[in-house]
């Protein structure tokens, strides 16, 4: 389903060059839970960002269903993000004037629902998520562990094909973080594709196999090699 | 030092009163290390930000160092934290105009400290922290544990006799969050007070007591009693 080649990725400050990502490769399978796990600052976010075609390398391969889209336009990897992809980012970009509906309804934008149905859906993951009193509250007016939750629930309300989640529990208590991860498990077990980077190697434990990044690079992992 | 007294909090939305703290009392004295834990949405960054004179309580008292500020005026507080007070949020709250080593000047601009001992304060807590490399960096160029990182040592920079620490480890691998909990029981141990908000139980354990919130209250807790 998704093949990285030789992907590398440098940020170039007015004195500093960063290499973020030096040589990854990594090949993702249909039903795959892969959960990945380093250091901090050694290329997780930046590793998930161009899983999720929000950020371009700077050089290698990004084969997406058997589709070479290393140099696709704009265009074309959204395309492939609004039908396919849900992310949950490890600084929740949630949208500051909407609500909290209205942010995870976000989340269904693309999928061509009716609104009763859209509303529906909602409903049921503000109830999966436990945030079903705070439907009509701002962002800023809820505590962080429940921002991080509408932005959990905003990357799945779509049911896509792959969530990339970026620390998904950094902000819950160990009974959320327990909730977080069987909601995961469960779509994992209907067929979604997810990676996940976590800090926990206890939640690290409900994905197939672990992956651990270095320096930008894969330093070992287990259950399926990589390439 | 502290004693908060029947402190409740309640916000007001539209439709919706939340009671956020609904009668915490605690006592915090001078060299007391104290964590806090509970679910999300508890309470547990609004006792904070009481604490930290951040956000006034809707009802209760607030006596500081023997003197009742429950109701004082913004300067008179802003006095008091700008000597006493260090503090770390859990949205980290770093300015985005400013590079890494500005954030960090900040936390000594109220200590009347000459340039060169203020560069070089600065330069110790980076190596601290593990950031030197990035000093000349703004925030959006971090990872999220990089940020929160100069969030900690903007907090810590200016020797404050209290800590107030919102989730301090909740974006670190364990050998950073290892780092980080080793500076605070040293800055303790030195006689500095700490208040500090975690999900890890493993990190609570630095702690000299830890209280339980629940529904914004205190639920139970363990070392010296709660009054
Ligand atoms: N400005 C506000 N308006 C309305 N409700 C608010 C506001 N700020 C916080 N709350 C509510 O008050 C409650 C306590 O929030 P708080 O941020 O203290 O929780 P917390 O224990 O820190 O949670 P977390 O572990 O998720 O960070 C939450 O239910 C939250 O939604
Ligand atoms: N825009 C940028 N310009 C320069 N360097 C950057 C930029 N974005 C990220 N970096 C650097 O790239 C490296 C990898 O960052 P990344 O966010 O992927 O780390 P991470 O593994 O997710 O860390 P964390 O666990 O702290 O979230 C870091 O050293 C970071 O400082
Ligand atoms: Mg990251
Ligand atoms: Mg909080």
């Amino acid at each position: 389903m998704i093949h990285l080649q030789h992907i590398r990725k440098l940020y170039q400050t007015s004195d500093v060059e960063t290499v973020a990502l030096d040589n990854i490769s990594l090949r993702i399978n249909q039903g795959d839970f892969v959960a990945i796990m380093g250091p901090s600052g050694c290329g997780k976010s930046t590793f998930l960002n161009i899983l999720g075609m929000l950020d371009n390398p700077t050089s290698g391969k990004y084969i997406f269903d058997g589709k070479d889209i290393s140099n696709a336009s704009e265009a074309t990897l959204l395309e492939i993000r609004k039908v396919k992809l849900g992310f949950i980012f490890q600084s929740f970009n949630l949208i500051d004037e909407l609500t909290v509906e209205e942010n995870l309804e976000l989340g269904l934008i693309y999928n061509h629902v009716g609104r009763q149905d859209r509303k529906a859906r909602v409903r049921t993951m503000m109830e999966r998520v436990g945030i079903s009193h705070r439907g009509r509250h701002f962002p800023h007016q809820l505590s962080g562990g429940q921002q991080q939750r509408v932005a959990i629930g905003r990357a799945l309300v779509g049911n896509p094909l792959l969530v990339l989640a970026d620390e998904p529990t950094g902000n819950l208590d160990s009974a959320h973080g327990h909730e977080v991860m069987s909601m995961l498990r469960e779509l994992n077990n209907a067929g979604t594709s997810i990676v996940m980077v976590t800090h926990s190697g206890e939640h690290a434990q409900w994905a197939k196999r672990t992956i651990q990044l270095l320096d930008g690079r894969v330093a070992g992992n287990d259950g399926e090699a990589t390439d």
